[in-house]
């Protein structure tokens, strides 16, 4: 299963609708400091279903939204979607026949959140569920944000433990 | 459930002997169990820079615990490879001859594996098959733009 | 003891004014009390990088947040110059217009304070009058070399 | 005040006496990731009185002292000195007609540590009372240790106060 692509509208500083299309296996995110990177991360977090708004570094869930800027309005909603092509059918369950899996977050103001799954509505429990057994969720360990890397060796060992089993 | 923490442990650790020098050019690093009973063990890292003895961790330099954090989630990424990883500026407290060693094992693990990077550092901007640039050209909006590397490396 | 706290936090506050705009190159911070009883109140901060709405201080990115804390630090030090100041690569998360951000204000206040700089960066290395070098060709030992800048830059 | 020279010997990774000579405003220390720099600044922080190994990024105070390499022995003490200019009498007290200061500092393998000032024995308090008033001290805001800068900023706004009247 690869991923294929990122899409997002209205989340962080990322309010008009863009895409990263990921061509190879080694992509590379630059640019200056403050200029949305990290916001990347955070909207993979997001729609794989992370619910804390400390770990978005968010002040409040509804947060996320496009929050204005000083020529424009906040924005009404927040969403994001990734896009994996699954035609090796790594996927098992009812979606191993599929050939490409969308997954997708919607928040309005209110803070209420709908998930997509190709394109039909579908509880959060449902995409962290696809993703059970392949080591991927919003905290998990393929995901490393930044500053947090040298925690990993910091840990106590009762917490490396942990974090090992939670891994397998 | 003990002997999936056993078989689990196990294939972490080997991986993690197995990575460590190449991330490092040499030395070694294990993990070990701090109890006997396995329900209850923590588990310890001991790592081994080229040349140096036998560090407790809190004694590596920055640097090293970064080289050191890297080599732990990449063995257990070995072990359950997810679609995906993405590494946030992990590369910020190394040296240039650890940047280029930390290159060449995303590299080597991207024939299996996809990486996204977050990075300043233009060595290893140089590593990547792809540059996705973000910009915030009108103040407080990001947009993604394509980026030639031959622009960002001439413009340093 | 109140009105020491209110002369200390007021001086320190307007050098933030000052020194917060010089190292992003615009926008405006400064300090605020939490509370209105001068014996309890904490104090918090408010930042604006250039172009962008007030931002909670969680808010901001890593390079932002590290430019931030530099401005504090060096707003301390303007109220009371101790005889140096050391700095553990705190250029580590900075782009390099940020970097060299950080550099002129580091050789604008050295005219009455002594830096001594640990970093990996090229730009901030060219920066400084002078370089100390630390070496372990033999493993395990450091010694400190004399270091000539050209030749850093050149073998990068 | 300037400072001018730093020297070591037995300390940490600097086993070898090794003499940091300050002839300029700004200095540089460069050099690749585990060579030494930090414990430079590990070694400042000693000779101003440090008494927390773990501050020291040590797991116990005499292990700052150099603990062995695979071709040296472990050293018997460690030794660190500053060497103040003070021609221009910015030190106050009884130091103040002083042009030259130097705090020295020596430990033993058993733990104890002696202090000198300007050569002569004196206690640790000595030396911490000699730079009251400068904000110079082993936690001072003006030694910044690798990683901790962002720390700053993300504080709670009642230890933010603490940290400014220390300063004050
Ligand atoms: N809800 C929101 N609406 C608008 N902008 C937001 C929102 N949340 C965060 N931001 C902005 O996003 C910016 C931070 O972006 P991010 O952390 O991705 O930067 P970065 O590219 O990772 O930078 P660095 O290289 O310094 O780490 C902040 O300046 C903040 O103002
Ligand atoms: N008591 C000691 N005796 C001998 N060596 C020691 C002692 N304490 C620490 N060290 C060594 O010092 C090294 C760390 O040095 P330091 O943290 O100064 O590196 P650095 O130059 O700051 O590197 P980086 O660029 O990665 O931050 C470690 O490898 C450790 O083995
Ligand atoms: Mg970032
Ligand atoms: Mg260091």
């Amino acid at each position: 299963m690869k991923l294929k692509q990122l899409k997002m509208s209205g989340f962080k500083s990322f309010v008009e609708p863009s895409t990263v299309v990921f061509k190879s296996n080694i992509t590379g995110v630059v640019g200056p400091n403050g200029c949305g990177k990290s916001n990347i991360i955070d909207a993979v977090k997001w729609v794989l279903g992370e619910s804390s708004a400390k770990n978005l570094r968010s002040d409040g869930i509804v947060n996320v939204i496009f929050n204005g800027s000083t020529s424009r309005k906040p924005a009404g909603q927040a969403s994001v979607e990734l896009l994996f092509d699954n035609s090796n059918g790594r996927l098992t369950g009812e979606y191993h026949s599929y050939s490409e899996i969308s997954i997708k977050r919607v928040m309005s103001a209110d803070g209420n959140s709908t998930y997509y799954l190709n394109s039909t509505k579908c509880r959060r429990k449902d995409i962290t569920d696809i993703f059970l057994g392949t080591g991927l969720g919003p905290r998990s360990y393929s995901i490393i944000e930044q500053g947090i890397i040298s925690k990993f060796v910091e840990a106590k060992p009762e917490d490396l433990r942990i974090y090992i089993e939670e891994a397998a | 459930t003990k002997n999936r923490f056993k078989s689990t442990y196990s294939a972490i650790n080997d991986s993690f002997k197995e990575i460590f020098p190449k991330l490092f050019g040499g030395g070694k690093a294990e993990l070990y169990l701090t109890e006997k009973n396995l329900l209850d063990t923590g588990i310890g890292i001991i790592a081994k820079p080229p040349g140096k003895k036998i560090a407790n961790i809190a004694a590596l330099s920055g640097g090293e615990k970064a080289m050191t954090a890297v080599a732990m989630v990449l063995s257990i990424f070995k072990l359950n490879p997810s679609p995906f990883c993405m590494l946030d500026e992990v590369d910020a407290p190394l040296d240039d001859a650890n940047v280029l060693r930390f290159c060449e094992v995303i590299k080597d693990m991207s024939k299996s594996v996809q990486f996204i990077v977050i990075t300043h550092n233009k060595l290893t901007m140089e590593m990547t098959e792809q540059l996705s640039g973000v910009t915030m050209q009108e103040p407080g909006v990001s947009r993604l733009v394509s980026v030639d590397i031959e622009e960002i490396i001439d413009a340093a």
